[in-house]
């Protein structure tokens, strides 16, 4: 597992929106995104889990730090359009990356992953993946002690 | 935008667990994915998102398609030191993935694929991104339907 992973990434210039209770039925993800779109927004990180009772579902995304206000501007003037009960928005967050080749083998590489962030006592807010990398957001505040606990849990720490 | 897009994958050969109402704290993670590793599972996309209330939230992972069995039993063996309320599981998903670099602009890319499942009717399960990738989980059925509308939608017909 060691072999696998190449390195831990973090960025803590991100801030995350999540809108809660939008309707889980075709044309709603678009309906969010095309303001955003207009309005030239780059989005880092899109996730969004399955609905509990095929009614309603959440759906957050993360965007620079510094553009958070024009965001959820764009979103507010945008609210007759948009179906959803509240936005949540924190910027007291950090993305932290495990990264690696042959991630395949996701569940061992995972599980280290989060043992040393739990042993840590960092909680896991969002959770997302591919086949190079495990992101996840965290407070920002744990920023340099997930980053550390993760560089040994991975033995990069003699590099 | 179409010269960020350089093609549409997608695997039918996934299945989909979802572990509905699992405590939001450190170690929850962890106690889930310490048993799939110990029994050498292999994991696709791992997708959470924040809790509404600070105290539960939902995971959804994929696995190969014929992993799916020995995965529930797996997970049915961990059951008494792992925290849900109920776990749902479907081999009936297919993900779909548009490949690009650059995908920084991501609102742009992702309303062009978001609209054009929309305009099929086509409904998004799962949303997870990564800097080349924006994929979703969608109903099998829909997987034609789905790359050939995403192909036209960024141009990619006459590759
Ligand atoms: C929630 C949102 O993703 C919805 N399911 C859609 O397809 O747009
Ligand atoms: C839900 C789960 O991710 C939890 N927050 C943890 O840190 O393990």
């Amino acid at each position: 597992e060691q072999e696998l992973v190449s390195g831990i990434a973090y960025n803590r210039d991100e801030a995350k929106i999540t809108l809660i209770g939008v309707p889980d039925r075709p044309g709603i993800a678009a309906s969010v995104f095309g303001p955003l779109a207009d309005a030239n927004v780059n989005v880092d990180m899109i996730v969004q889990n399955v609905s509990h009772d095929g009614r309603l579902t959440d759906m957050t995304f993360t965007v620079a730090r510094p553009d958070l206000q024009r965001t959820m501007k764009t979103l507010d003037q945008a609210k007759n359009m948009l179906k959803f009960e509240r936005i949540l928005s924190d910027s007291n967050v950090a993305k932290i990356s495990v990264i690696g080749v042959g991630m395949r083998s996701h569940a061992g590489v995972a599980n280290t992953m989060f043992k040393a962030l739990a042993e840590k006592g960092i909680n896991i807010q969002v959770i997302s993946t591919s086949e190079i990398k495990i992101s996840v957001l965290i407070a920002e505040e744990y920023t340099e002690l997930a980053v550390r606990a993760l560089h040994s849990a991975y033995g990069l720490d003699n590099d």
